[in-house]
């Protein structure tokens, strides 16, 4: 069929990867049982390829989920939310069609030009999604003592609370340390 | 709060609070999910004297243990208070909130995660009557061991043994060789006293296959080892060294015929073996955890990209413009790009997750009426899961860190830790690829029965009506 540069069509595509894969690594079993390899065998040496057909059914899953729950979701939602949920969506299938554009080429009629258009787009998003990034996070609503990092607080007091942590340091308790005494120092003197 | 990120604040787009609620199921979970987050963390058990990083091996261990069962009766206060069931147990100790105060792992996690869901699963209504209440109150503590020293996600390759004594009315555990030492369990080394083992259950000269028993480990006054358990702590490892990973070998220990979980097959007290409706049943434990760690993966995600996020809005770097200042790092595209696929992962992972919990829960009372149709494509699609997802978030959490330069390599980031948590994911309760390898195995029958024209079930219907699934 031919290729469908839609969000709908990308999750088509990869079902046509998975599809496809399952398809090969079938008809590899059969092949290796024909020119005499035990199924067990022929398992194992088709096992690389089993696990990328897993993977793929996976992500064909995710992919589905993810497009049609949001589908849902946004139905009851806000048209400012509606539009950041789509954007996130469109991002995440166009970014896996880029990362599987090798998969898409093999099993499917993506050409150049559809990928280039997904490249742009993928670029577009990210640009798009760029001033929602921090509301975005936000949205977790994770509180300081459970993301506990210095460098993700809300307060965004990033290099205050890194010198804080670092003076926490047990090297920090004294100015000297004992081993300057113990083998620093004897040691220098030797040289000197 | 930080000028640049208080700009940032300012030019969202939508309501965040209305995200917050999407992301909670709604206005009411988020009100009571951040009441329990306030109630926990106002006890002050996640405050450290001195940082847990700076601790030896021990110490961590005994820390984590100090914290845990602080927890646990701050769990019971609450669940007298507000009468509530299991839900509090998840809901505190798993997820980011039990990460925040247990920064590296709870000795007690398995003790609820398995230990309790396992009784609840595979045991029968009078055993159930005898252990969960003990289990509930904290009289008895367990864990879950399973996997051996030499054996791993193959659960029919197990080696201890468990032969029924018809005159005693006993089971006599045995490990017969050093593989067969079960490795791993969280809490084992020196926090439970009790376990569910599985063993290769033998009646009257005959192997029946793998079945659970539960077994006394320690002296519940003493908490001395019982004769013929040899048990201890397996090291130190990447990440969670307060989870007091175990090892665990019987020396012909005799347990009560009683003690093995009976709600699916039984031993009779003459031997007899009667035969579960189906041996798949008992993949149901193993199955609930992988759930659960697609759920898990959610939260350490969205802290990951959290931090990093911040961070990038906060941080500058660079002057691609003359006489211009340097930017936020947030402003480059390639930053960018490793943050907002973080972003979109948890919304993903998220509603994957919902979609896999409801099948779940649906298939569990599906077999409960005695219906196995779905039980193969849960399963399939659970292990696949559970091994995309833990590697999709360690690489999230990797690119996070990455993200961060050298401040994200410091511990007080967080994102090493958490890497440490992720990627622990993609190793226990089944190693990825033997997972991957067993969604295989359920996809290549699926295709053949998809050229012979049977109706597939919805998570595979797809091979049905893309032509590329007839190919060859």
């Amino acid at each position: 069929p031919p290729w469908d540069n839609t969000i709908e069509g990308i999750i088509r595509g990869f079902e046509v990867v998975a599809a496809g894969k399952i398809a090969l690594c079938v008809a590899n079993i059969e092949r290796r049982q024909k020119s005499g390899m035990s199924y067990e065998d022929a398992w194992n040496m088709t096992s690389v390829q089993l696990t990328q057909a897993s993977e793929a059914h996976c992500r064909v899953f995710i992919l589905t989920s993810y497009f049609e729950e949001t589908e849902r979701q946004v139905k009851t939602t806000s048209p400012e939310l509606r539009e950041v949920l789509l954007q996130l969506v469109d991002l995440y299938v166009v970014y896996w069609a880029l990362q599987r554009v090798g998969d898409l080429l093999r099993f499917t009629s993506i050409s150049e030009r559809d990928i280039a258009t997904l490249q742009n787009w993928y670029e577009e998003l990210l640009t798009k999604l760029r001033p929602n990034a921090v509301g975005l996070v936000d949205a977790f609503d994770l509180r300081d003592e459970i993301l506990h990092s210095a460098l993700g607080a809300y307060d965004g007091r990033v290099y205050e609370r890194l010198m804080e942590e670092a003076l926490k340091s047990p090297l920090n308790a004294e100015p000297v340390n004992q081993s300057f005494h113990k083998y620093l120092k004897p040691f220098m003197q030797g040289k000197l | 709060v930080n000028p640049d990120l208080q700009r940032e604040r300012e030019k969202c787009s939508f309501n965040i609070t209305e995200l917050t609620n999407l992301l909670d199921g709604g206005p009411q979970m988020t009100e009571e999910r951040r009441r329990r987050e306030a109630t926990v963390l106002n006890e002050g058990i996640h405050i450290e004297e001195v940082p847990s990083e700076y601790l030896s091996h021990k110490e961590k261990y005994e820390l984590a243990v100090k914290k845990a069962c602080h927890l646990f009766k701050l769990i019971r206060r609450l669940q007298e208070e507000e009468n509530t069931g299991m839900e509090n147990f998840r809901a505190i100790l798993g997820g980011s909130l039990g990460a925040a105060i247990l920064q590296d792992g709870s000795p007690l996690t398995l003790h609820y995660v398995m230990f309790i869901p396992t009784l609840m699963g595979q045991a029968s209504v009078e055993q159930q009557a005898y252990w969960i209440g003990r289990a509930f109150n904290l009289d008895i503590i367990g864990t879950y061991a399973q996997t051996e020293l030499g054996h791993g996600t193959f659960i029919r390759g197990l080696e201890t043994t468990a032969t029924y004594d018809p005159k005693t009315k006993e089971f006599v555990l045995h490990s017969p060789t050093l593989t067969a030492y079960k490795w791993w369990p969280g809490g084992l080394a020196h926090t439970a006293n009790y376990c569910i083992v599985m063993a290769q259950l033998y009646s009257n000269g005959q192997c029946h296959g793998i079945h659970p028993f539960i077994v006394q480990l320690r002296d519940e006054e003493t908490h001395m080892p019982l004769p013929g358990i040899k048990v201890g702590e397996i090291g130190a490892k990447l990440g969670m060294n307060g989870t007091n990973n175990g090892f665990l070998g019987f020396e012909h220990v005799r347990i009560p015929r009683e003690h093995m979980l009976m709600k699916n097959c039984q031993v009779l007290e003459d031997g007899t073996y009667v035969k579960s409706p189906s041996s798949k049943l008992t993949y149901g434990t193993m199955m609930f955890v992988r759930v659960v760690i697609v759920k898990d993966m959610c939260n350490y995600i969205a802290k990951a990209v959290t931090i990093a996020t911040r961070y990038s809005a906060v941080r500058r770097q660079s002057q691609p413009k003359p006489d211009e200042p340097e930017p936020q790092i947030i402003d480059y595209l390639t930053q960018q790009h490793k943050l907002m696929v973080g972003i979109s992962t948890v919304h993903a992972f998220q509603l994957s997750a919902e979609w896999i919990w409801n099948l779940y829960n649906n298939v569990t009372a599906e077999l409960d009426a005695g219906d196995m149709e779905r039980l193969p494509e849960l399963h399939a699609l659970s292990c696949c899961l559970k091994a995309v997802t833990t590697a999709d978030a360690a690489e999230c959490v990797e690119r996070c860190r990455l993200s961060c330069g050298g401040h994200g390599y410091m511990l007080a980031s967080n994102l090493p830790v958490t890497y440490g948590h992720v990627t622990a994911a993609c190793t226990y309760e089944g190693e990825n690829t033997v997972l991957l390898l067993q969604t295989a195995r359920y996809l290549v029958k699926t295709w053949q029965q998809a050229t012979g024209g049977t109706v597939l079930p919805p998570t595979v219907a797809y091979l049905s009506r893309v032509g590329a699934g007839r190919r060859s």
